[in-house]
């Protein structure tokens, strides 16, 4: 999966840290300090469509380009999530009770197209 | 669509394309809501009573150590495999708080805050006390721990025993979840030990008594058809 730089408008990972200070969490959050918010954006142009990141060969470049020549109009492809990683807090609950969990599919790892 | 014109993104995916300005209002807002539906939090905690940085150092550290050692030793808590798919794994850690206190005997109060509509199950319960050292040396401590009257455990700590101990609290603790209470009281009573029984009563020591469970929480309506 490509992370997003200013060259392309292609599907990619937009990265983004948000720290627990920025928003007066850091109270109650006790770890980690803050945490990736990366989300995906970009475009689906029909030959990369329904690829499932932007990793691929050429091998499969050339694939979609057949594909996409048989593909019907209109279909739209969507940058999407495709790989997503957990996150563990740590934190105080209402009564100072100390929590730790794993929060499943936390974290944007790969953006790839629908 | 994003006010100031941004291009609209793909209508499908509803991100829309976000201008320098409004994304990092977007994204703060956007973090927000997303680990507090993911905690199952209505609102974010106000922490009212804070514990001290000490004691939290205190039980972290000890609920490491008590991790390394479970798994080094398949004792009575065999390592834990991690929740099934449909459940979000917890440790918890309570601080208690010193109900009534005398020279052999004292209470303590443990606040839990069920989710809602959440079924709470325990699969490790420990209370970790610190006890110490008696004077005198020579006559055995015995540490007792009950609940509403009910015996939950008896121990026997070697005479120059000063330092933390743990009582397991399993079977009390998955019976309190089943319930509705929020509330746990036990009772402490330590024979053969000087003044109150564990030197972290007050509420401000290091020593503060804790305890220590892991649990699996369900929400109700999300039971997956095992085929």
């Amino acid at each position: 999966s490509l992370r997003c730089d200013q060259t392309s408008d292609l599907c990619c990972r937009k990265d983004y840290y948000v720290d627990f200070r920025d928003i007066g969490w850091n109270d109650w959050i006790i770890k980690p300090e803050g945490y990736q918010i990366n989300y995906c954006m970009g475009q689906c142009p029909p030959h990369v469509a329904s690829s499932p990141g932007m990793a691929s060969s050429s091998h499969t470049a050339v694939l979609n380009l057949i594909r996409a020549h048989n593909l019907q109009p209109g279909g739209q492809s969507c940058c999407v999530p495709t790989h997503r990683r957990p996150l563990s807090i740590l934190y105080f609950d209402r009564n100072s009770n100390i929590l730790k969990t794993d929060i499943p599919d936390m974290i944007v790892e790969a953006c790839g197209c629908s | 669509s994003v006010q100031g014109g941004g291009k609209p993104g793909c209508p499908a995916c509803r991100m829309p394309t976000l201008e320098p300005g409004t994304e990092r209002r977007f994204l703060l807002e956007l973090a927000k809501r997303q680990v507090l539906e993911k905690l199952h939090l209505m609102e974010r905690p106000n922490v009212t009573q804070p514990v001290p940085r000490l004691a939290v150092t205190n039980a972290l550290r000890h609920l490491h150590v008590g991790q390394a050692q479970r798994d080094r030793q398949p004792g009575p808590f065999a390592p834990w495999d991690g929740p099934e798919a449909d459940e979000l794994g917890y440790e918890i850690i309570s601080f208690a708080k010193t109900e009534f206190s005398s020279p052999s005997s004292m209470g303590l109060r443990f606040q839990f805050s069920q989710g809602t509509g959440q079924d709470v199950h325990i699969l490790q319960a420990q209370l970790w006390l610190y006890v110490r050292a008696p004077q005198s040396g020579l006559s055995p401590v015995t540490l007792r721990v009950s609940q509403a009257g009910a015996l939950l455990s008896e121990r026997q700590l070697e005479a120059r025993a000063g330092g933390w101990h743990t009582v397991s609290l399993l079977p009390a603790l998955q019976a309190f979840f089943r319930g509705q209470e929020k509330t746990l009281r036990l009772e402490l009573e330590c024979r053969g030990c000087q003044a109150n029984a564990t030197a972290g009563s007050d509420a401000g020591s290091s020593h503060q008594p804790f305890l220590v469970a892991k649990a699996t929480v369900r929400k109700p309506g999300q039971q997956v058809a095992k085929r």
